[in-house]
């Protein structure tokens, strides 16, 4: 039998798409910073007026999958 | 609102729109109406003027494509990206592109074309997303019943600093 997928690669698998998402809307500008994954979670987070944890939570992600306009939301 | 950076902005209130072609979701009639429609959405709070053109070149060139279709921004099938457009400017500038991959419909069935069309237009006349909930330009979609669609309070102001206001 197939081996069972571990909980954290599906966490993974996330987080991939979190951080996919975030490149696509919400690119950094600047190339002097690299801001954290969760610095970036939040910025999404306070655009949308979540609340701002910087994790990725059933909030977080149910609005990252909502049918949108491909537009950044940061104009570069 | 928002504006880009920089503030692009048309510099001519009449501007000429091109649809070079269409999805089968829908009839031509109703793409067409839909369009025009959404064009009257900016037409009717600025002194804008949006003229349909055949041939030739156009300021807002309007398509339907799916996946990569040549400006480096792919589509990615149905649901999550909807269409894109990009801000005033020469050559692809301003043009307004939809994913054929969706379901479009002028109903609150699937896609409605034409609240996704006057979304897309904002950003073709120099509006980036809002982050008001409810305004056109919010960049998530959600259904509202196009017969009695009004154009919200940070939309009006956004695209009024832009162009002005319509002349009585």
């Amino acid at each position: 039998f197939p081996a069972q997928g571990k909980p954290e690669s599906q966490s993974n698998t996330d987080l991939e798409n979190a951080k996919e998402y975030l490149d696509k809307f919400f690119p950094i500008l600047t190339k002097t910073q690299s801001p954290s994954l969760e610095e970036r979670i939040k910025e999404m987070q306070r655009f949308f007026h979540l609340v701002v944890t910087g994790k990725l939570n059933a909030e977080t992600e149910e609005t990252m999958k909502q049918p949108r306009c491909g537009v950044p939301d940061i104009a570069d | 609102y928002r504006t880009f950076p920089g503030n692009p902005r048309w510099k001519k209130t009449h501007l000429t729109y091109k649809i070079v072609n269409y999805t089968p979701d829908l009839s031509q009639k109703k793409v067409d109406d839909a369009i025009r429609r959404a064009f009257m959405v900016w037409s009717d709070v600025t002194p804008l003027k949006f003229q349909r053109v055949f041939k030739g070149p156009a300021d807002i060139v309007i398509q339907f494509a799916r996946g990569e279709h040549g400006d480096g921004y792919p589509f990615d099938g149905r649901g999550n990206t909807l269409a894109h457009a990009f801000a005033p400017g020469e050559g692809i500038g301003g043009d307004a592109h939809f994913d054929e991959d969706e379901r479009w419909s002028e109903s609150n069935r699937e896609v409605n074309l034409f609240l996704v069309a006057a979304h897309e237009f904002g950003h073709s006349l120099g509006l980036a997303h809002s982050n008001v909930r409810g305004a056109l330009m919010y960049p998530l979609y959600s259904y509202v019943n196009p017969a009695t669609f009004r154009l919200s309070e940070d939309d009006r102001r956004g695209i009024q600093k832009l162009y002005g206001r319509k002349s009585s």
